[in-house]
């Protein structure tokens, strides 16, 4: 419609040469055609996206499972510079806005991105940037924390995408049906993975002994059993399996983008991938191969109560920085130094040594950053 | 973004007394604080 507008204007001006005051009448209605333009398509694809994310859940709620399948789009998101669109876009989102201007704003953002805003800690006007905003803190008591003692929680506000358990630390998470990564490469080499992988083989044939032994045991009369083996018993009840086990959740534009400690636990180590920054939507989950292992991301790895646990914090064309509280000077989202798209891990051991950074379940962690 | 969490938490092959278990299901929404899922402790 913009084109036909300006093809009318255009025409309407060449049709009254005589006139300048025509002329300039025409480019006004060109500039409002535009802007009305711009309008039509931002609600356009806001629309799209509704329907879109309308029928995804409707999908799942039928079970349907999406397919991996490379498309074009894919292969053109790998020819352009998104880590340079991200740092450009960070940029234009830390922008200082004028203060009447920021209630509007972020009012607008919320709606569109279906953010609860009566739940931000600070009044709007107090939000320099759509990147302060972003990254609010909430008030106090709007995520309480599960107090059971046996549970493990959500370390994020956002939808759950897959979880289960995994054989071992070159297990494969499922990425959609049809492509998988395996956690090894997600996590990096990991000693303390390794360790798991060992431990479960050893717990894997013991279990496997004690198996024999007790299906042996349980062909003797009860009471035999009882006075002959309390021992073994008791070293099976106090030592239980443990299995290792993976969750995937999917921060949406207009979640909460803090991330929390899951548990009690010792942060040990700390790996940053410098890696692409594709979108991480659920389209780009069946499109783009190897998508969390390719993207910038930041793991957190160390122990808890039950033995291993670690956290990676992926980012994403938007949101491509990672900031850790607990490590203020981490730099995320920089400009690459070296051509090579793989390159190791940049590593760091958390002091004093074997302890590292003691969090409490719930504590803030690190934020997603906008750009 | 996306956030993924790897972690050991007992299980059991011959029993579900202590197996951890998830709460969950994909495509919940879910907050920060709420449980992933729960162990029993024997």
């Amino acid at each position: 419609s913009w084109y036909v507008k300006q093809f009318r204007t255009t025409s309407q001006a060449r049709g009254s040469l005589g006139g300048g005051n025509t002329n300039s009448q025409g480019k006004a209605f060109v500039m409002s055609g535009a802007t009305v333009a711009t309008i039509l398509m931002l609600g356009a694809l806001h629309a799209r996206r509704l329907y879109d994310d309308k029928k995804l859940e409707e999908a799942r709620e039928k079970g349907i499972e999406f397919e991996f399948r490379e498309d074009v789009k894919a292969t053109f998101l790998r020819m352009l510079p998104l880590r340079s669109i991200s740092r450009v876009w960070g940029s234009l989102m830390n922008v200082d806005i004028p203060v009447w201007l920021r209630p509007h704003v972020y009012r607008a953002w919320a709606r569109a991105f279906h953010s609860n805003l009566e739940e931000a800690a600070l009044p709007l006007e107090e939000y320099a940037s759509l990147r302060d905003f972003f990254i609010r803190t909430l008030k106090e008591g709007c995520r309480p924390i599960d107090p059971n003692p046996y549970s493990l929680v959500s370390p994020v506000d956002g939808t759950v995408l897959r979880f289960g358990k995994l054989n071992g630390a070159g297990a494969m998470i499922e990425q959609v049906k049809g492509f998988s990564y395996s956690v090894s490469s997600l996590l990096g080499a990991s000693i303390l993975l390794s360790l798991v992988a060992e431990k479960n083989t050893e717990d894997e044939s013991s279990n496997t002994e004690q198996e024999s032994t007790r299906i042996e045991k349980s062909k003797k009369s009860w009471w035999r059993v009882s006075l002959a083996s309390p021992k073994v018993r008791e070293t099976v009840s106090e030592c239980p399996l443990k299995g290792l086990y993976y969750c995937v959740i999917y921060l949406k534009p207009g979640d909460y983008h803090r991330i929390h400690s899951p548990a009690d636990w010792n942060v040990l180590v700390r790996r940053h991938f410098s890696g692409h920054l594709f979108p991480v939507n659920e389209r780009a989950t069946r499109t783009i191969r190897n998508l969390y292992v390719e993207n910038e991301r930041v793991v957190l790895e160390g122990e808890w109560q039950q033995g291993f646990i670690a956290i990676a914090a992926i980012g994403a064309t938007n949101i491509g920085s990672i900031e850790l509280f607990i490590e203020p000077e981490l730099r995320t989202n920089r400009p690459r130094k070296k051509l090579l798209s793989s390159e190791p891990p940049e590593e760091r051991l958390y002091e004093p040594e074997g302890v590292g950074v003691v969090l409490k379940k719930g504590d803030e962690v690190a934020a997603f950053n906008m750009g | 973004s996306t956030v993924v969490v790897v972690f050991q938490a007992p299980t059991s092959k011959n029993s579900d007394a202590t197996e951890f278990r998830f709460s969950i299901r994909p495509g919940d929404k879910i907050r920060v604080g709420e449980a992933l899922g729960v162990w029993h402790n024997e």
